[in-house]
């Protein structure tokens, strides 16, 4: 078998008891239609730098996976996004960290790789330099989604109950806070 | 965190990694994903992405180290890749990645459960699972 394309998906913060059949077929299914979105940009002759946007756009926009819409929450309550794009072909690549306010942080990742001299841009600088190339600024509202925010307060939660000065309370199921993104 | 490793009809591969980061994240923490050569990686040979315990993936470079195992020893990515998680897996890291070579062979070790990937073939053949 030649494959042609791979992609992964996490949903960061897992509560394991409440992974439900339902939900899991939700992954399958946005997972499939990411794979099918990059597949058919190889079959009309698009680059694999067009495939791998195409796939992890269908991700970010989804709220199942820990990038772009479902983007967890920091402790400060705020969703902070990292990106990165490498082509193996003249082996450039292009990469923004710690923003909050730009939609598709893949398109702006790219667009660092082919539309600046530069490998890694952060911060505010990142954003600026996405709102000069046109690319979808949005509110940081539109991060929020109510799952990641409990998933916020439990972690906030269990950090109280890591702390041995904490009283003994325990909260009334874990949260396993995988250290991935 | 999310990924992609993609192989055109010119032969090049390209390699993409977006991520939320990491719940109760402070101090304008940042993991592997957006660090070239620890969560992601492509050159002429091989493109990896990957999901894991950021700062373990940081220390071992994980994406070049797979890139150099093949460039300079000749490794298969199924071997590369693995030997490059199990080192993670050595040092106190955990979680998973992606990779792709130039023939179109792959390599999805994970050692972490609630990771899903999923690949497709050059004629449309879809696999997608989760690793428990």
């Amino acid at each position: 078998k030649k494959y042609v394309v791979v992609i992964h998906g996490g949903a960061g913060t897992i509560i394991r008891e409440k992974m439900s059949p339902e939900l899991e077929e939700e992954y399958l299914e946005k997972l499939t239609e990411a794979l099918q979105k990059a597949y058919a940009e190889i079959k009309n002759g698009k680059t694999s730098v067009e495939a791998v946007e195409a796939a992890i756009v269908v991700m970010e926009d989804s709220p199942l996976f820990n990038a772009g819409k479902g983007a967890v929450f920091t402790h400060d309550g705020k969703n902070e996004l990292d990106a990165a794009i490498m082509n193996g072909k003249d082996k450039k690549a292009g990469s923004i960290a710690g923003v909050h306010t730009i939609k598709n942080p893949i398109k702006v990742a790219i667009a660092v790789m082919e539309k600046s001299e530069h490998v890694m841009l952060s911060g505010n600088g990142a954003e600026q330099f996405a709102k000069l190339q046109g690319l979808e600024i949005v509110n940081p509202k539109y991060f929020w989604t109510e799952n990641r925010w409990k998933s916020l307060q439990k972690a906030k939660e269990l950090e109280k109950f890591k702390n041995p000065k904490a009283e003994n309370s325990k909260p009334d199921y874990f949260i396993i806070d995988q250290k991935f993104g | 965190t999310v990924g992609c490793v993609a192989l055109d009809q010119f032969g090049n591969l390209a390699a993409g990694t977006s991520t939320g980061g990491m719940t109760n994240k402070k101090y304008g923490r940042i993991g592997d994903a957006p660090i070239i050569g620890a969560g992601t990686y492509a050159d002429e040979n091989v493109g990896i992405s990957a999901t894991g315990w950021g700062e373990f993936f940081i220390r071992s470079t994980a994406a070049r180290t797979i890139a150099a195992k093949i460039q300079y020893l000749n490794k298969d990515v199924k071997t590369a890749a693995q030997e490059t998680i199990d080192e993670i897996e050595k040092m106190g890291g955990d979680g998973g990645l992606i990779a792709l070579d130039k023939n179109g062979n792959i390599a999805m070790p994970f050692n972490t459960s609630g990771m899903y990937r999923g690949a497709i073939t050059e004629d449309g053949e879809i696999e997608v699972e989760i690793y428990k």
